[in-house]
């Protein structure tokens, strides 16, 4: 579909991409850890977007397999939420991926 | 307003006491904190009380200034959210909360 379309390109076209909503401490605490790595992703706030969000989100389940916020892709891969996130982080392997993507 | 008054009873009657709502992990996460400490709070979920849940938030933003989930009550007291309620038990500070709540 064309939404599918449009979040294959958003994930190819930006190293790092983070599906949120603006009120969720999960969301917050994933952004923040970019940030304290000196990461700038491109996050889109689906409780922002007007009927699109919930439509964005039924696409990112399609694609991801997950129906919860917040969904991160780095180089166009699927990462999963925060704790996954923060899981590579501690284990060293985030940031291998942030620099392979942002090499890109 | 008749709502206030259930909410004080509410947290008079029952030692510790959670607004929640059911698919945010914070709210999760102070849930399992309790259920680590072996302790069985009173769990409120708002988002499962049709048109009474955001009733109950407003009253629980006027009595305690806090808008936001999860909302914490421990011996009738007003301690806040998670990170309000994770900080008191690394700092040794809720277990004395806890025994002096159940011991009432
Ligand atoms: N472990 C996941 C948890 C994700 C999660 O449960 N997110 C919640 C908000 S904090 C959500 O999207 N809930 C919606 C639902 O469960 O339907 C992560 O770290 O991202
Ligand atoms: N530090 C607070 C954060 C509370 C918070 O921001 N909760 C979010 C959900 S995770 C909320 O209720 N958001 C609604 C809003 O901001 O209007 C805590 O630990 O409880
Ligand atoms: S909505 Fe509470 S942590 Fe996401």
């Amino acid at each position: 579909s064309r939404l599918e379309e449009t979040v294959k390109k958003t994930v190819t076209d930006n190293p790092v991409v983070v599906y949120s909503k603006s009120w969720c401490s999960y969301s917050t605490e994933v952004k923040q850890l970019f940030k304290r790595l000196g990461v700038q992703p491109l996050v889109i706030e689906l409780d922002q977007l007007g009927p699109q969000g919930p439509q964005l989100q039924k696409v990112l389940e399609r694609l991801t397999g997950q129906h919860t916020v917040p969904n991160v892709f780095i180089g166009a891969k699927h990462i999963g939420g925060c704790t996954d996130t923060v899981k590579l982080h501690r284990k060293g392997e985030l940031e291998p991926l942030l620099l392979e993507a942002s090499g890109k």
